[in-house]
């Protein structure tokens, strides 16, 4: 990059007579030869030009040449009467040259001391899309479409054409595209103009499968067609629309087929045209959308997240239960579920169930027994209640009987505990009591 | 039991019968691994007894039902760190733990007896209980639990009665009788615990629950139901401290 920066002109700079901004000397001649790079014009323009004025600037002058034509002669101050002063204009070099040249006689009137001149100059970009064919000057420079670019310009050509060795002109070709961007437009050659004589072009869209190419025809569609009692025949003009594992479709005629959904991630295109006739041609636009997965079903006591109207490719769906649920797949507990709309149009996996929890038998009370108040089978919400072996054991003074099975499947008293109670053996207190009634 | 009746089925849950090497003697019920009784069932001659040598009955009135039982499996013995009474002289701190090698699960002939608060003050007159397998009237052991219910004496009439003892028995050395004791029973004799009976229970009734409460374990005497003489008994809420701290260490 160094070597490259060194031998390249700069894009910008300074020039100033000698001594600037002391006096020039007398008897001066000084050429200044200024480039920049190729595809800009060099710009040039004064801060400051002091040169003793003089008529056509006979004595001292700053002569500004383009390939030895004189582009300007330069003498006088700013606003001064005689002399030809630049004043705050630039000067634009018709290519990316220029010279300057200062000439001084032998002597310098006094008492004013003419201090000489300043410019900065620096590279313009040309637009040579606006500039006429260089060789010839009788047409646009690119055949077809022209891109300017910072020092140069590129050419190139609508879709069924290529461009020639000469980087300038187009030359018919319409084979070999391949659309893979989301979304494009197509047309038959030369469109809006008539189709050429002879066309054999494929167009084959194809783009990342999970997605489905939808084609919208312009209204102004026009292939020659043959009319029979059936309808139009695409007998020596046609556009033929392929779709995998459908019948290829062959459409002429002057109607536009409107909006034409394929269901597929790739589809091609071949227009035909013999060498008689005449088909005005035809455009489209292609969009594509992702492949949709069915709206997966409700789940009984669980819900799908996220809640869209319709499901897409790489769309994901969760399933959660609702508390006290747990999640079932193939008869296993699952702890999570997470499915994807796959290219296919199906969800990668199939839907789970929820299945009410259960918190399992109640852990057994030492010295007592535990009943069922409501529930089955240990199941979420379900109400047992503990009980100590009366007149034996009894319950510690406050504790709590009844527990509920929770959503996290323990259960667990009214104050969400999960400690079940104790009993406290009974003491003093015979189930028989001495008696006697004599006195 | 001197003077008592036959205990009915399941009146007295809270009975134990101890077989110490061949001896008997009785026990109270106080928790599901623990049974408490006198010390000196268990420090014979200065010594603690081999746990093996050591067999627990309790759930049966019948003394000869009862020894056909399975004992209970003794995990270890726990005598009151202070019973020191190489002469049979000083019962002092006569009170001792048992723990079992498995927990009891409690029914109608078997439950726990309640402890008192600590320090509790034993009501001189108020009647208690006391029960065992012991010596009866006709000095044959019964086989049959008997009980009976005898007042707690006033600690002066109790230390009278020992000091005649001593000096009607110059020769005799009669244990001392110190705060850590009380006596129960009757001055006109014919009603009293004896041999056998001892580590059993002298039960108190509190009345607003109408639970029965340990208040002694049956300890020593001078003879049994003589006319004068007075059972004593350790005085359990005395050492409860004791009693918890030892339960809770083992």
């Amino acid at each position: 990059c160094w070597r490259l920066a060194r031998s390249l002109p700069a894009l910008h700079g300074v020039v100033q007579s000698p001594q600037f901004p002391q006096p020039y000397p007398a008897a001066l001649s000084q050429q200044w030869d200024l480039s920049v790079p190729e595809g800009y014009q060099l710009q040039l323009s004064f801060t400051h030009l002091d040169i003793e004025p003089s008529a056509d600037c006979y004595y001292d002058s700053l002569t500004v040449l383009y390939d030895k034509k004189v582009l300007a002669k330069f003498c006088g101050q700013e606003n001064s009467a005689d002399g030809h002063h630049p004043g705050n204009r630039p000067l634009l070099s018709p290519g990316n040259r220029l010279t300057l040249v200062l000439q001084t006689d032998d002597t310098n009137p006094e008492p004013h001391q003419h201090l000489g001149f300043s410019a900065h100059y620096q590279a313009k970009d040309i637009d040579e899309c606006s500039a006429p064919d260089p060789e010839d000057g009788s047409g646009p420079l690119c055949s077809q479409l022209c891109h300017n670019t910072l020092g140069s310009y590129m050419c190139s050509c609508r879709h069924g054409y290529e461009l020639r060795p000469d980087q300038r002109t187009c030359v018919l070709s319409c084979g070999g595209g391949i659309f893979d961007e989301p979304e494009g437009t197509l047309s038959s050659p030369g469109y809006p103009d008539p189709s050429p004589h002879g066309l054999a072009c494929q167009y084959v869209i194809s783009v990342e499968p999970g997605f489905i190419v939808n084609l919208n025809f312009t209204d102004s569609f026009h292939i020659e067609h043959i009319g029979t009692q059936n309808g139009p025949s695409c007998l020596y003009h046609w556009l033929q629309v392929s779709i995998p594992d459908k019948e290829p479709q062959k459409l002429c005629g002057g109607k536009s087929p409107g909006l034409m959904p394929t269901n597929s991630y790739t589809v091609q295109l071949d227009y035909h045209t013999d060498w008689a006739g005449l088909s005005q041609g035809w455009s489209l636009h292609y969009t594509t959308q992702r492949v949709q997965c069915a709206s997966p079903s409700s789940i009984t006591n669980g819900r799908v997240t996220p809640n869209f109207p319709q499901y897409y490719y790489r769309d994901y769906i969760q399933v959660r239960c609702d508390p006290g649920y747990k999640l079932m797949m193939d008869g296993r507990e699952i702890k999570s579920y997470a499915s994807m709309c796959q290219k296919n149009g199906q969800w990668h996996l199939s839907l789970p169930e929820c299945h009410i929890i259960d918190c399992g038998e109640p852990k057994a009370l030492l010295n007592g027994g535990v009943t069922f108040i409501s529930g089955s089978q240990n199941q979420h919400l379900s109400v047992i209640q503990y009980h100590c072996n009366e007149p034996f054991y009894s319950l510690l003074g406050g504790a709590t009987v009844s527990y509920t099975c929770a959503a996290d499947r323990t259960w667990r008293d009214n104050l969400d505990t999960p400690v079940i109670p104790s009993c406290i053996p009974v003491c003093g207190q015979p189930t028989v009591y001495l008696s006697g009634f004599q006195r | 039991i001197m003077g008592g009746e036959k205990a009915p089925d399941k009146t007295i849950p809270w009975q134990v019968m101890l077989s110490v090497d061949g001896g008997r003697a009785g026990a109270m019920v106080i928790g599901d691994r623990w049974i408490m009784t006198a010390a000196h069932n268990l420090v014979q001659k200065g010594k603690l007894v081999l746990k093996e040598k050591l067999r627990v009955f309790m759930g049966d009135n019948d003394a000869e039902k009862l020894a056909k039982l399975t004992p209970l499996g003794v995990a270890s013995l726990h005598p009151h760190p202070e019973y020191k009474n190489p002469d049979n002289a000083n019962y002092n701190h006569d009170i001792a733990l048992i723990k079992l090698q498995q927990p009891l699960t409690f029914h109608a002939a078997i439950m726990p007896l309640c402890l008192p608060p600590e320090d509790t003050i034993y009501k001189t007159g108020q009647i208690g209980m006391v029960s065992g397998f012991g010596i009866k009237e006709d000095d044959i052991i019964a086989n049959k639990l008997r009980y009976i219910r005898l007042p707690v004496v006033d600690g002066n009439k109790c230390q009278a009665s020992v000091n005649s003892a001593k000096a009607a028995m110059p020769t005799e050395t009669i244990p001392v009788l110190t705060d850590n004791m009380f006596c129960a029973g009757v001055p006109e004799g014919g009603q009293d615990s004896c041999t056998g009976d001892s580590g059993g229970a002298y039960v108190l009734m509190e009345d607003s629950t109408k639970r029965f409460w340990a208040a002694g374990i049956v300890s020593w005497g001078v003879g049994c139901g003589q006319t004068g003489r007075y059972g004593v008994y350790t005085r359990v809420a005395k050492y409860i401290s004791w009693i918890n701290k030892t339960m809770e260490d083992n």
